[in-house]
């Protein structure tokens, strides 16, 4: 569902590049559950954001469904990162003047799923997250681990074929970890593809396969 | 060196009342390492803001080296907050506009230990937490990993008696997390005294006690 050939990625501070991914190669085929593990610094972060089409690589090529993501038109692109895609950022990046409910709406404002009650659906992921009795707090009326449990249930909102899940459970002690993780793992059997980072390496083992980054290559992919 | 004494904070929307803290009480003696644990949303962050000065309980009392802290005046909070407690907040909590090293060094504006070199201590400092080529980067040009490890670095430039520090290694691989522990370790044989929240059980068990929080309340104090 997705191909990597050869993707680097720099960042240019006024005339000095600095090369944080330096020609990434990886398949992940439908449905898989796979993590991303390595130091922090090492570039998944920027790998992530290349996947989700927020950002473009310097070079190299992403391939999804076996289109090629720069030749791709704006149409396109919109219909992949609002519905195809689900992003849960490692900072959550939620709206801090609206409450839980209307963050994890939002998605739904430009892309919607026919059919589906946008609200009903955002107050049942909030539910399954264990935010019920949170729903009218803003950001800053929660908990650390509360707002990363909007941030996940947000991505979920438009019912994603690929979710994007950068460090999803940093936040949280175990017990609300494992719970997100099952959560993760009952959409995986439903066929929805998960690419996770995550330093927990308990968690990283419940997944079919890890990819290694080190210093921005592929160290290991067992 | 600290004592808690039923200490209870409510949060209040609108005129309805959420009890976050219940009547909480505790001692931390002088250069111990304490671990506060407990889910997500029971309180920690809360508890920790207590501690730290930073907001007022809704009752009960606060006691740093004997001295009541809602009696203390302007002065002896801002040398508190600013020289005795160095605070490494869950949020980070970092001035975006400032690179790594001018935010290592914001502490040192308002409050300066006599005869530390506050520029040479900042670059140590962040050279011990591995950001020495990181050190002109502003905060959105470094990864979770990165911004987390500067805001330890912060906490620590004015030698502080106190460590607060709130799940100062959510956003970091084993490994630099195990070195953030190490240069713990090494603060407390010096008698810091360090208050740690984390989620990271096995981080927890490398300190002196573990306080559980559970519903605002003491669970287990072991
Ligand atoms: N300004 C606020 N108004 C209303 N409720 C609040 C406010 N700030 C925090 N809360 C609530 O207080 C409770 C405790 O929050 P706190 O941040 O202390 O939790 P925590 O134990 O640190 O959780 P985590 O492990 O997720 O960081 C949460 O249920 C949260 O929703
Ligand atoms: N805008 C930028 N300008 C310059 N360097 C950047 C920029 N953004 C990120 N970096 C650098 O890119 C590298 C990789 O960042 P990235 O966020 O991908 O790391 P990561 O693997 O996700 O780390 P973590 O586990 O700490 O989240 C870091 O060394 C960081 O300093
Ligand atoms: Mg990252
Ligand atoms: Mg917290």
């Amino acid at each position: 569902i997705l191909e990597v050939v050869d993707l680097r990625k720099s960042y240019f501070l006024g005339d000095t590049e600095i090369p944080i991914l330096k020609g990434i190669s990886f398949d992940v085929y439908d449905g898989e559950f796979i993590s991303i593990v390595g130091p922090s610094g090492s570039g998944k972060s920027t790998l992530m954001n290349l996947l989700g089409c927020l950002d473009r690589p310097t070079s190299g090529k992403i391939y999804i469904r076996n289109k090629d993501v720069s030749s791709m038109n704006d149409n396109e692109l919109s219909n992949l990162r609002g519905l195809e895609i689900g992003f849960i950022f490692q900072k959550f990046n939620l709206i801090p003047r609206m409450n839980a409910l209307e963050n994890v709406m939002l998605p739904t404002y430009a892309n919607k799923r026919k059919g589906v009650d946008a609200k009903e659906k955002a107050i049942s992921l909030l539910k399954k997250v264990g935010l019920e009795d949170r729903m009218h707090h803003k950001p800053n009326e929660l908990s650390g681990g509360q707002s990363q449990r909007v941030a996940i249930a947000r991505a979920l909102i438009n019912e994603p074929s690929i979710i994007l899940a950068d460090e999803p459970t940093g936040n949280l002690d175990t017990k609300t970890g494992d719970e997100v993780m099952e959560l993760f793992q009952m959409l995986n059997k439903n066929k929805t593809t998960i690419i996770m980072i995550t330093h927990n390496n308990s968690l990283a083992k419940k997944t079919n396969r890890i990819i290694r980054i080190l210093d921005g290559k592929i160290d290991v992919e067992n």
